[in-house]
């Protein structure tokens, strides 16, 4: 979900 | 990505494995507190759990690979196969006093209740404090090996060159993770001491030591 994408930082 | 971001991620790395080669080659872990150590392996552990299950690049994938493994090595050189080296007369911070308070914070201060969310957040802030061990370390034995602050400094600038990342985001994508950027901002505030006393010291070629 959206949030989950946003992680996309190490 | 961006520049600071990816100058961040390699200081980051660059750090890991300075530290790595220090121990694998000196066959010696003194003057680095084993307690960081784990608790970066445990940061490292609860961020990445969604390695297998939320693809964002080769490059995201291969350096939480490389960030888990090395950083479980150095726990492994460190209380296994050096362990004669282990200075724990030094090492004596109680990681719980830092694991317990995060570990509630998280399930307070959260985006999203979920196992992964929560997870994800208790990483963020122990990462901001792990550093506390080995920083009491070298304030009990009042200095470090030059090859140890360059570990250090590489460490802090990786999550101050986050900071920049965040601000370039902010203005650029419009992104913006609150308990990332106030963790980060703890996290790179408790260098500060050390980093005046790298660039005072360590970058005229004096050894690092605090005032006794």
């Amino acid at each position: 979900d959206e949030k989950q994408k946003n992680k996309d930082e190490l | 990505m961006n520049i600071f971001r990816l100058v961040g991620d390699l200081s980051h790395l660059l750090a890991i494995f300075v530290l790595l080669l220090k121990i694998w080659k000196s066959r010696s872990c003194a003057g680095v507190s084993g307690k960081s150590q784990i608790l970066f392996a445990l940061v490292f552990i609860t961020r990445y759990l969604d390695l297998f299950t939320n693809f964002i690049s080769v490059y995201n994938s291969l350096m939480k690979v490389i960030f888990i493994a090395s950083t479980v090595a150095t726990v492994y050189l460190m209380y296994i196969k050096f362990k004669a080296t282990y200075d724990s007369n030094h090492d004596t911070f109680r990681i719980e006093f830092l694991v317990v308070p995060v570990g509630g914070l998280a399930f307070l201060v959260n985006h999203d209740f979920t196992p992964l969310e929560i997870l994800w957040t208790f990483s963020i802030y122990l990462e901001s404090v792990a550093i506390l061990p080995q920083l009491f370390m070298i304030s009990k034995t009042g200095e470090a090996e030059t090859i140890t602050s360059h570990y250090l400094f590489a460490l802090g600038s990786y999550r101050a060159l986050y900071l920049l990342n965040w601000i370039y985001r902010y203005y650029f994508e419009g992104y913006f993770d609150l308990i990332a950027v106030v963790a980060g901002c703890v996290q790179t505030i408790l260098y500060c001491d050390f980093f005046y006393l790298y660039i005072t010291k360590v970058m005229w070629g004096k050894k690092l030591s605090l005032p006794a």
